[in-house]
């Protein structure tokens, strides 16, 4: 696990986070019930809680789908390439590419690979950036959530130990938590792009 | 769009879908150092964008495979546990063609992918010889 430059996280006086979705997406529920998924997921590590507003800009942590540039100077770039990005504590924006083809079903899906139709499992991607939002940086370990890229065959949405004690490492463990998380596996899959190989955002 | 699977995605969006930004990138496997290849600014610009060429630099890139890029691309293949050759190989540049997510890998030049590795060492100094284990 890695960390922004200073290690800035949400500061003791925050933890208790809001988030919320750009308006003018008008999102539907179950689009919405993705991202909560996912930050669930981080909140059972860490003493942080994380509860839906529907005050956009007044939200700790600002949720939107964009395409092209959009204001903050990292414009994405279309189908596949760049897929998301998340700015470290507390800053709180969290922007997603609206042009990809995003899957919403939790369980990755009917089992067709989604490397070939260039789909994207939204959780997983949501999982990842979450991270960030929370002041990880990229990991090197490879089938950790803060890897920078992600089989898009497969739902990658656990939690592994590199996550959880990098997260851990910033904001202590929550009490709740028993301790149980995915260990990074010995043997790494390599992917070798698309053409039949793997696909990874 | 949002799709509750990958049949659902409409078949032609499936074909555009296909197109990845960076494929063109593929045209350069095999440069190496000393090579001049027309369009390889753009792979500088892409990895200036993930930290890897600083953000100090002007950004007026060259086609020229100069020690900027070399420099580069040996820190992403340290990063993704790539054999380090600092030659646009198949395997560096199919990994630098998978979508991803937009936050730079390296920041200020340096590379943080590896920093919260920690070292763990255990001493067991029995009877017996001592044994030293350290865990990375």
């Amino acid at each position: 696990y890695s960390f922004f430059p200073g290690q800035p996280r949400w500061p003791e006086s925050r933890r208790d986070l809001t988030y919320a979705f750009e308006p003018r997406n008008a999102l539907t529920d179950e689009v919405k019930s993705v991202f909560e998924r996912a930050f669930v997921r981080w909140g059972e590590v860490i003493p942080l809680t994380f509860t839906r507003s529907e005050t956009f800009s007044t939200s700790d942590i600002r949720i939107g789908f964009y395409s092209g540039e959009h204001g903050d100077g990292e414009p994405f770039d279309g189908v596949m390439g760049t897929l998301a990005h998340a700015f470290s504590p507390p800053n709180g924006n969290f922007h997603l590419d609206e042009e990809e083809n995003w899957i919403v079903s939790g369980d990755g899906g009917d089992g067709r690979s989604l490397s070939e139709t260039s789909a994207i499992h939204l959780e997983s991607v949501a999982v990842h950036e979450i991270g960030h939002v929370l002041g990880l940086g990229h990991s090197s370990v490879q089938d950790s959530i803060m890897y920078p890229t992600i089989t898009t065959g497969r739902r990658k949405v656990d939690l592994t130990s590199d996550d959880v004690e990098g997260v851990q490492y910033l904001y202590g463990a929550n009490p709740n938590f028993n301790g149980s998380t995915t260990p990074p596996t010995s043997t790494q899959q390599r992917d070798t792009g698309d053409s039949g190989a793997a696909c990874r955002l | 769009g949002f799709y509750p699977n990958s049949s659902a995605i409409p078949p032609d969006l499936r074909r555009n879908a296909t197109g990845n930004v960076w494929n063109s990138f593929l045209n350069f496997t095999g440069c190496h150092a000393g090579m001049k290849v027309d369009g390889l600014y753009k792979l500088k610009q892409y990895f200036k964008h993930f930290g890897y060429i600083p953000e100090t630099h002007a950004g007026n890139f060259t086609d020229d495979f100069d020690d900027i890029l070399k420099n580069a691309v040996e820190m992403y293949q340290r990063n993704f546990q790539l054999n380090v050759t600092g030659e646009l190989d198949d395997l560096t540049l199919n990994h630098v063609v998978i979508p991803r997510c937009g936050v730079a890998d390296v920041v200020n030049g340096t590379s943080t992918m590896h920093s919260g590795r920690r070292t763990y060492e255990v001493s067991f100094a029995g009877r017996g010889p001592r044994f030293h284990a350290v865990k990375r």
